[in-house]
């Protein structure tokens, strides 16, 4: 007597979206040496109750998703990164000095509820 | 598609004020070539590296910059034979570096050319000596400051590297003292007597191929916790 899952296109759920930025594009390539351009994923889509089990999601998220089937003034739970990791840009500046700097949770590699 | 791309605040995290319009790109030593890409390589393959520690220099750090020397020649007074092969002010400009990071690593390296491109014979050395605080007017030789470094070397392969680190925080403490460093080259063997056309001819060469720069790995406090610190 289960209750018909409602049918929740997989293109609304919680999922990592890939956007890659060339640096190119904004003219950046005259002074940024490496890398060519940057990863700029974000996460987005809907943390329905019946799925926070599945999409990587926390048992906070389940808690949450259950209390807003209950009350649907309580919000959702949200679609977030789950795993980063860095980048590394090597660059010149206004002196002709050569940059490498590392910067972390830069990129983002998986999402979750 | 077009980016509402909020370039300020992008260049400022990353510790830039514009956008830089470099006129040349500088070469970019393989020490940092092989930094990036062991750091991307990591990155790809999902390992996770302590960011603010440099493994292949050894060194806290994560920001590392190549400082390119904007000194310039000195020529002696004396008669050509009785001069250094070559005098030179090496000035590096540390204003890049802000106050709030901490140096861990200052090394310069003296490139003085493929050795191939000199042909003095192998019994004469090179005797380099390092003044710092050197005073120097109108690009004539300056007064003796603090000796810093006075090495005697057979014709190198590739690049010298010396630790400048006390010197570089002394720099960056107080910038007022940072009047650059007199390099001054002599050949070991040099005769004194008559003019030897082919060495004067290597000291020519070696004014054209010398490159002097400055690696300098500093930490930031407020993107490296301590946490980050080795792992004991």
């Amino acid at each position: 007597a289960a209750i018909p899952a409602p049918k929740v296109s997989c293109k609304n759920l919680c999922h990592r979206h890939q956007l890659f930025i060339n640096f190119r594009d904004l003219g950046w390539h005259k002074w940024i040496i490496a890398p060519t351009g940057f990863m700029a994923n974000y996460c987005h889509g809907d943390c329905p109750f019946s799925l926070t089990t599945s999409l990587n999601g926390s048992n906070y998220a389940f808690m949450q998703a259950l209390m807003h089937a209950v009350d649907p003034a309580i919000p959702q739970a949200v679609c977030i990164p789950t795993k980063l990791s860095p980048i590394s840009m090597l660059y010149q500046d206004n002196d002709d000095n050569v940059i490498l700097r590392h910067y972390e949770d830069m990129v983002v590699d998986e999402c979750g509820c | 598609q077009t980016f509402q791309f909020q370039e300020h605040a992008f260049l400022q995290f990353l510790g830039l004020d514009k956008v830089p319009s470099p006129q040349k790109f500088q070469p970019v030593p393989y020490i940092l070539k092989k930094i990036f890409h062991d750091q991307e390589t990591a990155a790809t393959i999902g390992v996770s590296r302590d960011l603010c520690y440099v493994k292949e220099l050894g060194v806290q750090g994560n920001i590392l910059r190549l400082l390119p020397d904007q000194g310039f020649f000195l020529y002696s007074k004396n008669l050509p034979q009785a001069s250094p092969c070559l005098q030179k002010l090496l000035y590096f400009n540390l204003s890049a570096v802000k106050d709030e990071e901490r140096l861990t690593m200052a090394q310069l390296g003296l490139d003085l050319g493929p050795n191939t491109y000199h042909n003095l014979g192998p019994d004469l050395e090179l005797v380099l000596s390092l003044v710092q605080e050197p005073h120097v007017w109108d690009r004539s030789v300056p007064k003796p400051g603090k000796m810093f470094v006075l090495q005697s070397v057979p014709w190198p392969q590739g690049v010298l590297h010396f630790n400048l680190l006390e010197v570089a925080k002394d720099w960056s403490n107080s910038p007022q003292k940072n009047l650059g460093l007199f390099l001054e080259i002599l050949v070991k063997g040099q005769r004194d007597s008559g003019v030897n056309f082919q060495l004067e001819d290597t000291c020519a060469r070696l004014r054209c191929s010398l490159h002097a720069s400055l690696l300098v790995v500093t930490l930031n406090p407020q993107q490296c916790h301590s946490s980050s610190r080795k792992r004991r």
